[in-house]
């Protein structure tokens, strides 16, 4: 199985 | 400062120009090309165009809007990736945003980032971040349909 690494990403800004 | 930074400056620098009269094809092209061909490429890239969209001359940001553009259209599903993420999309946002950076900026800019977002999602569904954003951006007023 393909072991989906976590996105290295930010939370959203609230406008 | 590795080679590819600092070429991918040099190039963003002309294709963004304030004194451009006309588009710099010629950096506009060696910077998609040099984008996908080098490794972090792509990083190096939209932070580049992340600080040049945000440019307090307006000819710039809109010609680094433009650019943006351009990546979209030629760089491929990697470069969307990128994109799609809120690290990158949070800095557009905060260019229409009131509470960021939205009062300091033209009409022109604004328009030009609601109008990409807009576009992206329909053209990009896979980056559901895009619509996440712009979903959020409608929720709070920013964007009248």
């Amino acid at each position: 199985p393909v072991i989906r690494g976590f996105s290295d990403d930010e939370p959203l800004v609230i406008a | 400062m590795d080679v590819v930074t600092t070429s991918l400056e040099a190039l963003i620098q002309r294709a963004t120009n304030p004194q451009n009269q006309k588009p710099d094809i010629a950096a506009i092209e060696a910077f998609c090309v040099m984008l996908t061909k080098e490794s972090e490429g792509i990083q190096i890239g939209t932070k580049l165009l992340a600080t040049h969209i945000q440019s307090l001359n307006e000819s710039e940001a809109l010609q680094a809007l433009s650019l943006l553009d351009t990546c979209m259209k030629r760089c491929g599903p990697l470069f969307h990736a990128e994109i799609g993420k809120f690290r990158f999309l949070n800095e557009m946002i905060k260019l229409v945003s009131p509470k960021y950076l939205g009062t300091r900026t033209t009409a022109s800019v604004r328009q030009k980032v609601l109008q990409l977002l807009y576009t992206w999602i329909r053209e990009y569904p896979r980056e559901s971040k895009i619509k996440e954003a712009y979903e959020m951006l409608k929720k709070q007023g920013v964007i009248e349909e």
